[in-house]
């Protein structure tokens, strides 16, 4: 079935904080992700982290803010770790 | 600031580059500029020299580069990330690479060169990201007229901190970025839009919304590419839904994001004399439709309907607002006008025609 517009946003919100964190701020691509891990996810980690280091509210979710930041053209050097 | 993990830095202090390549969508002569003025960004404030060479191996090489480059870090087409460098070392350390899909230019449209290089040229350096908005080292594009541009404090103490101080007698020093809850924090100017209250300083704005707690910093150029930093005067005409900013003799008036155009123009259009040379303040009483200006220690008043200053003016400001002393910047809101001086803050009632309230600059921010 054609996919809702909704749901269609989500993926590409899903796909660009991911992309975001991984080429910024080390988030590690989940290679079995079928495995529940007990530590707090690693998107919410890593997402808490750059909403830390812009200065934003720290909720670990990508709220509207947070989602406006990572869409801001920038600079490619990852602003944690090298 | 912050350092490159391993604090990489390169052990001579003179350093050479080379251009490996040029974009087309500038003149060779504007990429050469924008690359000899980004690297004086650096020399300028520490004791490091940097050669152009030609046809060998530099330090630093600059080239535009196209999506995957055989670095391991592909670039992603237009807008998004619009460059990166390597840090100090061997072979690709140093070196600077720009998308060549991004719209580059020498002003304020699309990406200005001259900015992003200079950045890229920090981690070229051995400097990291500045989670400090004003810094040139923080990670996001903000355009700054090349022209105005200052290496920010915070730049100047991360490469110095890497590689000491200028040898200059004089050492250089750069802008600080205004903290809302700063009990310092004095304001340029300040003026109400659409509901929200938009306070002046440097190249920055403080910006509240009435239901929004937090304060947003931003750069005047952000909303306004073409508007000077530094305005010294503002305020809002709500029916006609502009803002006039005022800097030294010239005034702009803004609609949204756009200039008016025909603007800027002399202040003299309003009617000051000649011996006028700045605005210091200015506020719109929306219920009368007289605008006031505050020049030092006199004020005009200004008729938006018959555009024309009024008769017997100017007067003194203590004659008839009080005690407020000079004005740095003034707004209207629910009734009220609030003066700022320096770092303190009156609130006058127009109807009483007495002051009745006196706080700190900063206590629209919820500090």
């Amino acid at each position: 079935f054609p996919v809702a517009p909704e749901a269609e946003d989500d993926g590409k919100t899903i796909q660009l904080v991911e992309s975001y964190l991984e080429n910024f701020y080390n988030l590690q691509r989940n290679h079995r992700p079928h495995l529940r891990s007990r530590d707090e996810n690693p998107v919410v980690a890593k997402l808490k982290e750059m909403q830390e280091f812009f200065g934003l509210q720290v909720t670990g979710k990508p709220d509207p803010d947070t989602l406006k930041m990572m869409k801001k053209p920038r600079c490619g050097v990852p602003d944690i770790g090298q | 600031y912050m350092f490159t993990p391993g604090n990489p830095k390169w052990k001579r202090n003179n350093l050479t580059y080379r251009i490996l390549n040029y974009t087309p969508k500038m003149r060779q002569a504007d990429v050469d500029e924008a690359v000899r003025k980004a690297l004086s960004v650096w020399s300028n404030v520490t004791p490091l020299t940097f050669q152009k060479v030609e046809d060998k191996e530099a330090d630093i090489m600059i080239s535009f580069a196209y999506r995957d480059h055989r670095d391991n870090s592909p670039f992603d087409g237009p807008n998004g990330q619009l460059a990166h460098a390597f840090q100090p070392g061997d072979n690709i350390g140093g070196d600077v690479h720009l998308d060549e899909e991004e719209a580059w230019t020498k002003d304020g449209r699309g990406y200005n060169l001259f900015i992003v290089l200079a950045h890229e040229l920090g981690h070229s350096l051995g400097l990291s990201h500045s989670d400090d908005p004003g810094a040139l080292m923080f990670p996001n594009y903000s355009y700054t007229d090349p022209n105005e541009f200052l290496l920010p404090q915070d730049d100047i103490n991360g490469i110095q901190a890497i590689y000491g101080r200028s040898n200059a007698a004089v050492q250089p020093t750069g802008p600080t970025t205004p903290q809302a809850c700063d009990p310092n924090l004095t304001f340029d100017a300040i003026t109400t839009l659409r509901g929200e209250i938009f306070f002046f300083k440097g190249r920055y704005m403080l910006r509240k919304h009435p239901a929004r707690a937090e304060t947003e910093l931003n750069f005047i150029s952000l909303f306004w590419p073409k508007l000077p930093s530094g305005i010294q005067a503002a305020y809002e005409n709500v029916e006609r839904d502009e803002i006039l900013l005022f800097k030294e003799d010239k005034y702009w008036v803004v609609r949204g994001y756009d200039i008016v155009p025909g603007y800027p123009k002399p202040i003299y259009r309003l009617g000051f004399p000649k011996t006028v040379k700045r605005v210091n303040a200015a506020y719109s009483d929306e219920s009368t439709g007289k605008t006031y200006f505050f020049v030092a220690d006199r004020y005009w008043r200004y008729d938006e309907k018959k555009k024309s200053m009024d008769r017997g003016y100017p007067r003194k400001i203590i004659a008839d607002f009080g005690r407020i002393g000079r004005v740095d910047a003034a707004f209207q809101k629910d009734g009220y006008v609030y003066f700022f001086h320096e770092r303190t803050q009156y609130q006058f009632d127009p109807r009483a025609k007495r002051i009745v309230g006196k706080m700190n600059s900063i206590s629209w921010f919820n500090c």
